[in-house]
This record gives structure tokens, C-alpha cells and sequence, in this order.
């Protein structure tokens, strides 16, 4: 794992997080709760924790598709190259590029469409980033910077949870898995059927 | 675009699936090394620089292979845990062809990744070989 430059954090009074989506999106509640399991994911290993408000422009977290150039100075590209991008603590700002073929649902590894990239894993990777970790070369990790189409990866890995547990701690709920788990058990390349 | 459960989507709701990926056009790159000229090279130029790998205050990148690319790419090749040739290899094509994350991998010339550590060795399972 690692962190942004001047390892940047969301402040110790400030660990309870609010997350909107931009209304223009008009995102479906299928799609909402993709994000709600993202941000369960990370909530579960730290002590942070994260609701759903309707004030977009109040919000902690600010989650929106956009295509091509939309202000940033990091225009999305269209189908693949990439997916999304995440601002560091505190700018909250989560976009995803509104021209991928996100699928929120099903077995992605089984979509007709060569192009599909799961919501979920991207969802998961790019909290990682507005939480404050940057990217890491082990490959199991969420936060490894690539993601084919049709692959599913949603579980954090230890590496994962190392890193953010040294930004904030554990969640007292959470205990360490056996060491005796396999890498490979961070992949999950099965249906997203509510086994969470 | 976005499906909710894409298995059962009719053909006529799923978009252009014939549409190439942003940087399927690497592909040309396979095999190509330091000292030669390849057109499009600039584009992987641009590439690296966007992801922190050719500093920002490089602009009007040529087509060719020079050893600032090449520097690049060694360093792309640690962090994601290939071997580090400095060439084009197929599996480095195959690996820059791939979707990923807007994010940079270096910011400020400072690698956010741990470079060219092998996987093993960020694991808690990690555990051989202690001196006494």
C-alpha cells in the first residue's frame, strides 16, 4: 500500500462521512446501493463510517459520471483506458467515466458485452483514493491501479487494509482472517448475489 | 451505461461492442526497443507522462524510443512487478493496454506504488529468514 504525497487524511473529528450522488445523474437506486456495498467494505475494516445524504454540494464524498473533459483538468477518454478517477483527502471528489459500460448487477463475467467493467470493484478502488491511499503493486490489492473488463475484485485485500488501518485505525468489530487464506481468495470472480 | 444485470440485456440496448479500447493502439509498440522510431510513439509518451511516469514539464514528445522512455518504462515495470527490460514486451503491451484508474502511480517524480517490490514481500505471511 501506500499514500498520497504528505499522507494526507480525513481530520480525527471529522471520521463520520457523508457521500451524495450528483443529482444529474439520476442514478438508480440498484445503482446506489453498488456504492453503499463499496463504502460498507472500507467502514468495516476502520473507523470511519459513511451515510447517504441527498445534499450533493454538502456531501463529504461527491460521486459523479462524466464524459470527456469535465472541468478538472483529467478528461475521461471513453470506452476503457480510464475507468475513473479520486481526489485525496479532504476534496471528496469521485468521478467515473459515464461512457464505460458499467454493470451495477449480475455476473460480469458472463456479460455479452467484451467492454463490461463491474461498478462495484471500481467503486471499492476508488474510495481507496479519497480515503488516502494511492496505488500499490500487489496485484491481489484493490488499490492496484488495473482492472480488466469482466473481472470482478471487491474484497480488500490485507494489503488494503494494512494501509488504511495505519491512516485510522481498526473498527473494533473487525478481527485479522486466518493467515492460511489464499491471495487469490481477494479475487472474486462470481455473482455479486447479495453473499456480502 | 449503466446495466443492471447485464446477462439478459437485449443486443439492441448494449452499445457499439466493437469499439476499441483507449489504448488498444500499444499493441503496434510489441517488440519495439531503445534507439528506434515507431509513429504513435508520442502517444505512449503521453501516456506516461499522464500517469507520472515522464515529468509534466516534458511537452512535444517525438516518436522516438529515447532514454526517457526507456527510463519510463523500467520504472513502469517495477511497479507493476514485470520484468524490468526496458522494451516493449508483450507482456508490458499487454499490461498497458489494459482499463485502469485515472489516478497517477508517481506524483512529483515520487512513486506511490512500492516499486518493484515482488508482492510477497508487502504480505504479513511474510515471515522467513529472521536473524537472531
Amino acid at each position: 500500500y501506500s499514500f498520497f504525497e504528505g499522507r494526507p487524511t480525513w481530520p480525527e473529528y471529522h471520521r463520520d462521512l457523508t457521500y451524495a450522488f450528483l443529482p444529474d445523474n439520476e442514478l438508480s437506486n440498484t445503482t446506489k446501493e453498488v456504492f453503499t456495498r463499496a463504502f460498507e467494505r472500507w467502514a468495516a475494516v476502520t473507523t470511519l463510517t459513511f451515510t447517504e445524504t441527498d445534499s450533493y454540494y454538502e456531501a463529504d464524498l461527491k460521486v459523479a459520471f462524466y464524459t470527456g473533459d469535465h472541468g478538472d483538468g483529467e478528461p475521461f477518454d471513453g470506452v476503457l483506458g480510464t475507468l475513473a478517477h479520486a481526489f485525496s483527502p479532504t476534496s471528496g471528489r469521485f468521478h467515473l467515466d459515464g461512457a464505460e459500460t458499467w454493470v451495477a448487477e449480475g455476473d460480469v463475467t458472463k456479460s455479452s458485452t467484451s467492454s463490461a467493467i463491474d461498478l462495484e470493484s471500481v467503486a471499492v478502488h476508488e474510495i481507496g483514493h479519497l480515503l488516502g491511499l494511492g496505488h500499490s503493486s500487489v496485484e491481489e490489492a484493490i488499490m492496484y491501479p488495473t482492472i480488466s473488463a469482466k473481472t470482478r475484485k471487491v474484497e480488500l485485500a490485507s494489503d488494503d487494509i494494512q494501509g488504511i488501518q495505519e491512516l485510522y485505525g481498526a473498527n473494533s468489530n473487525y478481527t485479522t482472517p486466518p493467515s492460511s487464506s489464499s491471495p487469490n481468495s481477494h479475487q472474486e470472480n462470481t455473482s455479486n448475489g447479495g453473499d456480502h | 451505461r449503466i446495466h443492471p444485470n447485464i446477462s439478459p440485456t437485449p443486443p439492441w440496448q448494449v452499445p457499439n461492442d466493437t469499439a476499441k479500447g483507449a489504448w488498444d493502439s500499444f499493441k503496434n509498440f510489441t517488440g519495439c526497443r531503445p534507439g528506434q522510431k515507431s509513429d504513435g510513439l508520442s502517444k505512449l509518451k503521453d501516456y506516461f507522462k499522464n500517469f507520472g511516469y515522464i515529468p509534466d514539464s516534458q511537452h512535444n514528445f517525438t516518436d522516438d524510443f529515447d532514454d526517457e522512455l526507456e527510463s519510463a518504462i523500467k520504472t513502469y515495470q517495477k511497479n507493476f512487478n514485470l520484468n524490468v527490460t526496458g522494451e516493449l514486451d508483450d507482456k508490458t503491451i499487454e499490461n498497458l493496454m489494459k482499463s485502469r484508474c485515472g489516478n497517477a502511480d508517481i506524483v512529483n517524480g515520487t512513486s506511490t506504488m512500492n516499486s518493484g517490490k515482488p508482492a510477497s514481500s508487502n504480505s504479513s505471511l511474510n515471515f522467513h529468514a529472521v536473524r537472531h
